[in-house]
Order: C-alpha cells, then structure tokens, then sequence
C-alpha cells in the first residue's frame, strides 16, 4: 500500500511544478511561478493529509485560501493534469473551468490543451469563451428548439476553416 | 482509447434520440447559450459511465428521464418511462465498445455491445481503460474547478490512493 | 414582528415577477419568465421559510436545483434587485456575478444596471467580460506594480469617450 | 446617499496609501487582470463598512494589513503592523461622512469624521443610510451569486426579517 501510493505520489510531485510554470509564464514572468505537493505523514502517507501549496509568479508564498478566483483556478487545473499524467484517463471533460480566468489566463490554458490533446488524450470542454473555443478541432453546437422543447445539436469542424 | 460518439434517448434535455461525434477531435468545444444543455451533455456522459446520479444534479436516477412542459405529465402515458446514453468507444488496440446505461423509474441497466452486463463488470472494462469512475478525476462538472486547489490535504489523499 | 416581516413580502413578491421578466425578455421570448415566492407558513411567517421560484421563458416549473448556472444567476439577480427595491441600500457591489452568463445575459444585466443605477442607486462591479464593463460611466483599473509588490489603480470617466 | 469615494492604507495587496474617486459615476466598474487586487477593493469596501473578517476570505483581521514578499517578514520591523480603510460617503442632504475603521494586530477602531465611536454607533450610522451590515445584501462576494438563488427557504426568511 505505502509502494503503490508512493509511486503515484512521486511522479505526481515530480509533474506539478513544471505543469504549473507552464500554465503560468507570461512576458513579465518568463520563469513562472512555482508549486510543490508535502507529505504530513511521511511513514503512513495515506492515513494522512497531502499539502497542494501553489506560488503565483512575483507573489510570497501564502495560503490557498488568500489566491484570487482566477489563480486558484490556474492551481487548480495544474494539479488537475499533474494527476492525470499517472495512470492517465483516456479523456477529460471540463465544463466552463475558465470562468473564472482573464484573457490572458484564458489563453495559456489554450495553448496547453491545444499542446498536449492527441490520441491518447482527448479533450471535450464546456465554454462561454470565444478565445477558448476558437482553439478547438470541431465545436458542438448545442442550442433549444422551443417547439419540441428539446435540447438539439449541430456539430462543425474547424480544421476545415484553418484562415479564420 | 478515446470516445468517438455518444447517443442520447430521452436524457435530461434532449427528447428523442440524439447522436453526436467527436470524429478524429482531440480537443472539442461545447458551445451555446445559457439553458440550452451543455452541462446536461456532460453529465450525459458522467451517466453512461457510471457515475451516481446524486453527482448530476439530481436528488434521483429518475430526474435524468426527459420531462416535457405539461404539470400533470405522470398521468401522461406519452410521457418517456426510460432512457439511455450509449457512448461508443474506440480502445487503443482499434476494438469497439458499446457502453450502454439505460434507466427506467429505479433501475440501471448495463449493456456492453448489446449484452447485459452488471454495473461491477462494467465499473472493470472502464477500470481497465484508466476511467476510474469512483476517482472522477477526469470529469470536472460546473462550478467545481476552484475546489480542485483549495480541497483539504485528507480529500486530495483519497484522491491520490484512488488514482494508485 | 408580523406587520414589519409581511409589509417587506408584500413589497419583495410584488416586485419578483416584474424584475425577472426585465432580465430574461428576448426576442424570441418576449414575455419573459415567471417567478415568485411563496409562504411555508402564513401564519407565522417568520418561523418558516419562503421559497422561491423562477421559471425561465419556455421551461417547465422545476426545482431551482435542476436550473442551469446561467439560468440561476438570472434567477438570483432578480430575487436580489427585488429584495433592494424593498428599504434600498445607496448601493451595491457586485464581484464577477457574470461569470457564468452568456454575451445575450450579460447584455441583459448590462442594461437592467444602466437603466436603474442613478443618484439613488449606485452600482459599484467587478467584471471581466467587456460586454458589461463598456456599458459603465466608469472604469477603476486595477493593475499589479511588481517593483512595489503591490496592487495599484487608474481612473478613466468613459463619458468622455461617447462614440466608443 | 452615494460612496463618492475610498482611501485604502497598507490594506491587503495596497501597499501605502491608494485613493480612488467615484466622482459622479453611478455605474461604475472595476477591472484588471486575475491577481490584480480587484476582489480586494471589494473586500476594503466591505470592511470599512465593518463586515467580520471571516466574510473576506481570511481566517483573522491581521490578514488584512499588508505583508511584502520576505518569508521572515515578523522579524522585519519595516512591516506595517495598521492598516485602515476610509470611506467618504456623501448622504441624500449633501452632508458628507469619512469613516474610517483601523486595524492593529487585533483590534478595530472606528472613528466619523475624525471623532472615535464605538462599533455600534458607527454600525447605527449605517443603518440610517439603509446599509444593514449584518444583512450584507448590497454585497455580493465572488463566486456568491448563484446561492442567492439556492438558499434554503429558511435563509431566505432570515434575509426577509432582517430587511424589514
Ligand atoms: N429531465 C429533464 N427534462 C427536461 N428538461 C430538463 C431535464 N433536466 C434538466 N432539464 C433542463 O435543462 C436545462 C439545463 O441545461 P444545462 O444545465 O445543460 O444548460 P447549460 O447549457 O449548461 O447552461 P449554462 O451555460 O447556463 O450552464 C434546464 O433549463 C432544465 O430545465
Ligand atoms: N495581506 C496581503 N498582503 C499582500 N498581498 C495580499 C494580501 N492579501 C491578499 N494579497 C494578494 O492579493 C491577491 C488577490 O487579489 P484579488 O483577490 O483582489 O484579485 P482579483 O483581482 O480579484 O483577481 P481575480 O480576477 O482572479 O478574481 C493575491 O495574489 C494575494 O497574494
Ligand atoms: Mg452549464
Ligand atoms: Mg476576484
């Protein structure tokens, strides 16, 4: 028991930072910021808490609890595919994790799902966002026909328009 | 693996039957106005993958059924008394699943192309596809991203030993 | 104590309907939603709750559970414009309360704001969606100084800038 | 009655003295990127109007009072150790109030126009201006907004009694 979460521990702790930085480098920040996973019980791990402490770039180190909406978001959705990367699922599904994000925010998000969806790693994302959705392979349209009163799709593919 | 369709019958919003496919997408989008059935499509996944309804919004399995306009529709004898969510899944060696939940008032029914199942062989084939129904650590419904940082060091043990 | 708490319910359910039909008329709606509250007790009012219901253009009466996050909001600004015609505070500060709304709901809050904030009403809102803040007399930028480590701000009257 | 403007020192991440004006705006807008220190305006607001620290993200009112980047920053006797917000607030007959609330490490000290009060008298003040501290109905936090719509039936009651 203390081998196998071990293992997942490791290699999680060991993906987070560069996951973060990577969902956190900007012109003004080009090294990012900085996040670590700590053990409370290093003996019995399971039987006790695993810390998540996430560093803005520029900012002290400080509680969660004191982040703003959208860096709690960033922290979030990095340890969110720090996860994943062990034993990954075969696809994610998101439903409007970016309402929280500016647009700046918006975009590195967009660039790391454009960056790592593939074969092994599918994307299906819920958004309000143009900036987001533009950035996708096919859109499914979802919209209500009053008369049935029913929910209806339309699904388009974008790589079929690449000039937009 | 990835998903490559889903279909709908008389689930939440969507009356009738609905198919959609993410075709070769990797990263596809999920638009469309407030109310129109983004989230319900998502959770239209969550149901066929098993996950329990108090997940989904809803205090009872029955609340997924499709509900027409009419108040007094359980007297209604057009009123839909099942419905079910296939999801068509592609395993990375190129064979098919059909992974079918369907609902009547109480009961889940499991169907792997065509042959009825039950939920723990069902819970196993998705196991063996890394879809840990009981992590949901790749599903992050509305309204939950932040939480993903801020859950307590114990949640995000339970987490880590799920995913181990 | 029976006399203050219904002269406020008189005035608030008074007030409900007409608030959330202004915020969800459209064109393909034209009449709006419906909502209103209604007394557990009437006898001694106080001592029990007060429900609320909303019902969005075109849907069923439902749980307001079942309401999707767009659809709440819509719902929750009313109740709380309604609630403020009752008593109004000189203000109200709201921080991203359109996080979860499309461009035609953020248009909708955008013009309810516009058409009632006044010397009376002052309207004080945090935003990231460009849809709302262009609509404001003013804007107070808020910006990160890193040299200083600290948050700064930048006034700019749009009024001044009418043909934007 | 309108809030012509703020006066913020050492207050979260304003270091030193910021002042913003209002001026005759009645719908105005605050915006900037995620971090920037928008919520934290809202939260000098809220503060200076004598909302409890636990509605402000922070477990105690000495988080209030801004900390700059170096970890040992106790030890450092260039860290403030007060911070105040003022509020200039010009009521319906043109009579203009400053109030003023300051925190040390542990305390909060009001004072109107110069003059010390105690927190009821202050919070009285703001009762004749219809702005009820304890109902905190003008006020909506981020990530609130959807609640308002949710609460339980006795919540709702609760705010009805308040306001009336
Ligand atoms: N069993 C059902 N039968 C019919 N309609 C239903 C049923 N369950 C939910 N709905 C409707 O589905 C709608 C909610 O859909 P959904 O939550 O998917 O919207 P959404 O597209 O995610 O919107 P948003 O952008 O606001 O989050 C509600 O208006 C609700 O009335
Ligand atoms: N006492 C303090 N001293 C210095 N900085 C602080 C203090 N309290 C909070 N902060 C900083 O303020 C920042 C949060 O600011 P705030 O919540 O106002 O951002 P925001 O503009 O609302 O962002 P978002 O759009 O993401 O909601 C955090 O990065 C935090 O480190
Ligand atoms: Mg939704
Ligand atoms: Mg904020």
């Amino acid at each position: 028991r203390y081998a196998a979460f071990m293992e997942a521990f490791v290699h999680i702790s060991g993906k987070i930072d560069s996951i973060y930085k990577e969902l956190t480098k900007s012109a003004s920040s080009p090294l990012g910021g900085s996040a670590f996973l700590t053990l409370e019980d290093e003996d019995e791990p399971y039987n006790a808490g695993v810390k998540y402490h996430a560093m803005p770039p520029m900012k002290r180190f400080r509680d969660m609890e004191l982040l703003s909406g959208g860096e709690k978001t960033i922290a979030a959705l990095a340890l969110l595919f720090a996860v994943h990367s062990y034993h990954p699922s075969p696809f994610f599904v998101l439903d409007e994790v970016d309402a929280a994000l500016d647009n700046s925010n918006v975009n590195k998000i967009a660039n790391y799902i454009s960056t790592n969806a593939g074969p092994n790693f599918q994307f299906i994302v819920i958004s309000l966002k143009n900036s987001l959705f533009e950035r996708s392979d096919a859109l499914v349209g979802i919209y209500r026909e009053q008369n049935e009163n029913s929910s209806k799709t339309v699904t388009m593919d974008l790589r079929e328009y690449p000039t937009a | 693996g990835r998903l490559v369709g889903l279909e709908l019958h008389n689930f939440k919003s969507y009356r009738g039957t609905t198919k959609v496919g993410f075709g070769t997408s990797y990263f596809t989008s999920i638009i469309g106005p407030n109310g129109a059935g983004k989230s319900n499509m998502m959770d239209a996944i969550s149901f066929v993958l098993g996950v329990r309804s108090q997940n989904l919004r809803s205090a009872n399995v029955k609340d997924m059924i499709y509900r027409g306009r009419v108040m007094n529709d359980e007297l209604d004898d057009k009123v839909p008394k099942s419905a079910y969510v296939m999801a068509i899944y592609e395993k990375a060696n190129g064979e098919v699943l059909k992974l079918k939940r369907t609902i009547t008032q109480r009961n889940s029914a499991y169907t792997v192309n065509g042959e009825s199942v039950s939920s723990a062989v069902y819970a196993n084939l998705l196991k063996e596809e890394n879809i840990l129904i009981k992590a949901r650590n790749f599903l992050v419904f509305q309204g939950d991203v932040e939480q993903i940082a801020s859950q307590s060091a114990r949640d995000l043990t339970n987490l880590l030993e799920t995913v181990s």
